[in-house]
């Protein structure tokens, strides 16, 4: 089998102000993930990569970049799987973690849990040594303007069709 | 959302999607994404899936799950990746989008919003694409 790492930003009405960036940021995760799949050989290690580049970047709505809740607040969630024995790991409400998608890995490889939600996460990151970063440092302002047109046009979470950030999909 | 999935010499496979959710959710709420059979899988009996989308539609439908059931029950990756997207948008409403690949490797991609941003790498080149049919490719 060839070895390859396919990735996907995210489906929506994304606004071709944003398609240029959203291309880059694939194009990157892909090109990184490669990279770590021929040099270890590990498929974990290896998605792990190329989404840990797409939660850092702001244009993705995952990690930095994240749309808000109706409190204003990040809340992320990430799933991990590994097709040779189905371990899986998963996290969600989780806030002040750079990259969910490592502390989903932890909970697949260090606890006999599947799924970690919110306060436990939050401790279980802590106890894995993961650092605590402020909520503010996610929030980026069009995630804010968003929040702020979903509140004044009383949107439904499942439209796609207006302005950039609120067609955002989870 | 976010998703990447890998398939090694092997022919071992795995999945991972991360995700903020969606603007304006109630405090508290979960999506599909941290869910198995919805915003992921990985089997290498079959094949690994990542999913993007409306996540309560994801959810009801089990997206990655039947996706992989489709693949189970002789349907390609593209053509399983099709074939469930499209079933869950005209079954639940809303859209989704999927990257799936086999256990051979082959790969599928498919979306029903507007657009979404895919793309992988093949030796020297990266392939690519954020437009329904958009396929592209740039030499490394």
């Amino acid at each position: 089998v060839k070895p390859l790492v396919l990735v996907h930003g995210g489906a929506g009405d994304i606004p071709e102000s944003r398609v240029q960036m959203k291309l880059d940021c694939v194009c990157k995760a892909a090109s990184e993930g490669y990279k770590v799949l021929n040099k270890t050989g590990c498929v974990l290690d290896a998605i792990v990569a190329a989404v840990e580049i797409m939660e850092d970047d702001e244009s993705m709505n995952a990690g930095k970049g994240s749309v808000l809740n109706l409190d204003g607040e990040i809340e992320m969630e990430a799933l991990i799987c590994e097709g040779r024995n189905l371990n899986a790991g998963s996290v969600t409400l989780v806030q002040n973690v750079a990259h969910p998608i490592t502390l989903a890995r932890l909970v697949m490889e260090k606890t006999p849990h599947t799924m970690l939600g919110a306060e436990g996460a939050k401790r279980f990151a802590e106890k894995m040594g993961i650092p605590y970063v402020q909520n503010d440092q996610f929030i980026i302002q069009s995630a804010k303007d968003a929040l702020k047109e979903f509140k004044e046009h009383k949107l439904d979470p499942s439209r796609t069709e207006i302005g950039e950030r609120p067609g955002e999909k989870g | 959302t976010v998703g990447a999935i890998a398939v090694d010499i092997s022919g071992h496979l795995a999945s991972a999607t991360s995700t903020g959710g969606i603007t304006g959710k109630m405090k508290g709420r979960i999506g599909d994404t941290p869910l198995l059979g919805c915003g992921g899988y990985a089997d290498d009996d079959i094949g690994a899936v990542s999913t993007t989308g409306h996540g309560e539609s994801i959810m009801r439908y089990n997206l990655a799950q039947r996706i992989l059931s489709a693949m189970n029950n002789g349907q390609s990756a593209q053509e399983a990746t099709k074939s469930c997207c499209e079933g869950m948008t005209a079954r639940v409403g809303n859209s989704a989008g999927a990257i799936t690949l086999s256990k051979d490797g082959s790969v599928g991609v498919f979306f029903t919003s507007k657009r979404m941003a895919w793309a992988y790498q093949l030796g020297n080149e990266i392939h690519y694409g954020i437009d329904a049919g958009q396929h592209l490719i740039m030499k490394v």
